[in-house]
């Protein structure tokens, strides 16, 4: 009753390819858009865990910072946007 | 507001800028004012002023291109990432890149500038009526050149003002020919074109040459996209082949199946399964002006914003009446001072409209122009009388069940209805005593006839206090009609007034495939509609989602 109707999904020629699962995707925008990394004072780059990478993109996007990767944190994340990264590099 | 690491920005306040290639989605002028007013919203509030080159090295070099497009961070196709530009400084520092795979417009979908004819270059007035047939995209009809046109006003026939709409065969742009137009065939290395092509080109760009011999002449130009062409995917440009057949079944309009993201598509020739040459839709598209505003913003020194009303948040969303934020105010201007001798006056788009009259004075007429077709999502849609009616904003528009049939509107609700609100959430007729039932917030009508019942609280209904509007209304047989709001619906039974017993319950547990967040959810010629923003989710009678589409094409007429 309540099943939706089975679709084919195919592979667009030319298409690039966005169908990550919701992991992926965090990981990708979190990394691309500079949450990952931070510079320490001693000028050692290292990479921050996954949880805190969000709490630090939920408060730039105002957003209730769980840490933790909610439906309305996935749905900015899919969001259209400017290219540059929110955190400097 | 935020600035970049060292508080990057120009030396000097005359600042230059290069358009250097422009995207075939719009009319190259249309795309050098978008540009042009991107920069004065930074002007109108900093000492800088903005020069345009033609040709050199400037400050701001502005380009169009797709994915890997000559520096380190590629684009990604359609949606997604829009554009992005440098900080101020020398080479690439200052650039501003846009993506070519997304649609560019003014936010409001396609944008059609003129060209000859006897209407001064005006854009065209989609829809418009020629010899009584009604034409929501450029025709060729009445014209034996092939030449798309439209009219630029609603009726050709009473008003007879028209222009040309972007061709190959009329002009190019970019290349070295001067903007002639097509010449086909022609030969490139030896093989004959009969349209134009993206062959010999990394960029995707589509061109032709210019005269009949392109290895001898080497004279050419790239071609316009048409309003009915395609974006991205292989067939950038060409228009839409209807029917094609995908997996064996025949398609009559653009199509969500095959795609997990939603997005329609369309083939572009007759058989997808044996050519495999498609691209997306045209939709809105993303509005030129602001998102290089922004890009503008990062090529005079600020970084992101966090506060979603500024310019400079990183995340894309349509504004008509934009004025800049006060937080980027301050940041342009703790870079560069400020101007008092300009003002700070708001921009606008130029396809904005004038605001509707106000619709609770009946003695106001309404505007004309205020047309359906331009609305993003409407307050609510529903079935009276059988007609479809659209609701937004103290006006309502209506369409009978026949596909072919015209809209009429827009009218003023409160003429119709004097007691009712500007903004409907939500409404239904009464099957069994064709009552209307109309809600707005914690409040509902009931109309029979000129007569009205309430305003009264949808709590008396049953309806929780945690229930801040109902956002649709679905009839289930007679008597029963289902309250949607949030996540969840109720089912009323319309006789007793009165909330039956085991709701709420969850959408999503019974209503499989559609948003759980819809604004709209009404019944139409047997099926149910779920609308979020100007999508629909089509569901029929077993409960299954046959179709995706768009409110404007589809249930509109647009």
């Amino acid at each position: 009753w309540s099943v939706p109707l089975k679709s084919v999904f195919v592979t667009f020629p030319g298409d690039i390819l966005k169908n990550k699962t919701d992991t992926e995707l965090a990981e990708s925008y979190l990394q691309r858009f500079g949450y990952m990394n931070t510079l320490q004072r001693s000028g050692f780059q290292s990479m921050v865990s996954t949880s805190k990478a969000l709490k630090r993109m939920q408060r730039q996007m105002g957003l209730e910072e769980t840490g933790e990767l909610d439906k309305a944190t996935l749905e900015a994340m899919r969001q259209p946007r400017c290219g540059v990264p929110d955190v400097a590099n | 507001y935020k600035t970049f690491d060292g508080d990057l920005k120009w030396d000097h306040q005359d600042i230059t800028y290069r358009i250097v290639n422009y995207s075939p989605d719009m009319d190259s002028s249309l795309i050098d004012d978008a540009f042009a007013r991107a920069f004065k919203v930074w002007s109108d509030v900093t000492p800088l002023t903005f020069t345009r080159l033609f040709d050199g090295t400037a400050d701001i070099m502005i380009s169009f291109g797709r994915a890997d497009h000559g520096d380190p961070y590629p684009f990604d196709g359609k949606d997604g990432l829009l554009a992005h530009a440098y900080p101020p400084g020398e080479g690439v520092q200052g650039d501003a890149h846009f993506d070519e795979d997304e649609y560019w417009t003014l936010g409001k979908g396609t944008v059609v500038k003129t060209r000859y004819g006897n209407a001064n270059g005006a854009e065209c007035h989609f829809p418009f009526i020629f010899e009584g047939k009604s034409y929501s995209t450029c025709t060729t009809e009445g014209r034996t050149d092939n030449l798309p046109w439209c009219a630029t006003t609603a009726d050709y026939s009473r008003d007879k003002q028209y222009g040309f709409c972007p061709s190959e065969l009329l002009y190019t742009f970019g290349g070295n020919a001067n903007g002639a137009e097509c010449v086909f065939p022609f030969i490139f290395q030896g093989e004959e074109y009969e349209s134009c092509t993206t062959e010999g080109r990394s960029d995707g760009y589509r061109w032709c040459a210019t005269t009949a011999n392109f290895d001898k002449d080497l004279t050419y130009g790239f071609c316009p996209s048409r309003d009915t062409a395609v974006i991205g995917g292989n067939s950038e440009g060409e228009p839409c082949h209807f029917p094609f057949v995908f997996l064996g079944k025949e398609y009559s309009s653009c199509t969500s199946e095959g795609r997990g993201d939603g997005k329609l598509w369309c083939a572009t020739t007759d058989d997808y399964d044996e050519d495999k040459k498609w691209g997306f839709c045209p939709d809105q598209g993303y509005s030129l002006f602001l998102v290089a505003a922004h890009e503008f913003g990062h090529a005079l020194g600020l970084d992101h914003s966090n506060i979603r009303e500024a310019l400079m948040y990183p995340m894309y969303s349509y504004v008509e009446d934009f004025s800049l934020h006060e937080d980027d105010v301050e940041g342009i201007q703790y870079l560069y001072g400020n101007n008092r001798t300009r003002s700070h006056s708001p921009t606008t788009d130029p396809t904005d409209e004038p605001e509707p009259t106000d619709p609770t004075t009946p003695v106001v007429p309404v505007d004309p122009t205020k047309d359906a077709c331009k609305q993003d999502k409407f307050d609510t849609i529903t079935v009276i009388d059988g007609q479809l009616h659209f609701f937004k904003d103290g006006l309502y528009w209506k369409k009978s069940s026949s596909s072919e049939a015209e809209l009429k509107g827009p009218f003023v609700i409160s003429e119709k209805w004097s007691a009712l609100p500007a903004v409907i959430d939500s409404s239904f007729q009464d099957l069994l005593t064709n009552k209307l039932y109309f809600f707005s917030g914690t409040r509902f009508w009931v109309y029979t006839g000129k007569n009205v019942l309430g305003p009264r609280s949808i709590e008396k209904l049953g309806l929780p206090s945690s229930v801040q509007k109902v956002e649709g209304a679905l009839q289930r047989g007679k008597g029963k009609v289902l309250l949607f709001s949030g996540e969840n619906f109720w089912r009323l039974d319309v006789k007793a007034q009165k909330i039956d017993r085991g709701y709420p319950r969850y959408t999503d547990a019974v209503f499989g495939g559609v948003p759980n967040d819809a604004h709209d959810v009404f019944h139409f010629k047997g099926h149910i509609y779920f609308c979020r923003d100007r999508f629909y989710w089509r569901m029929n009678s077993r409960r299954q989602v046959d179709r995706v589409g768009y409110v404007k094409y589809d249930l509109l007429g647009c």
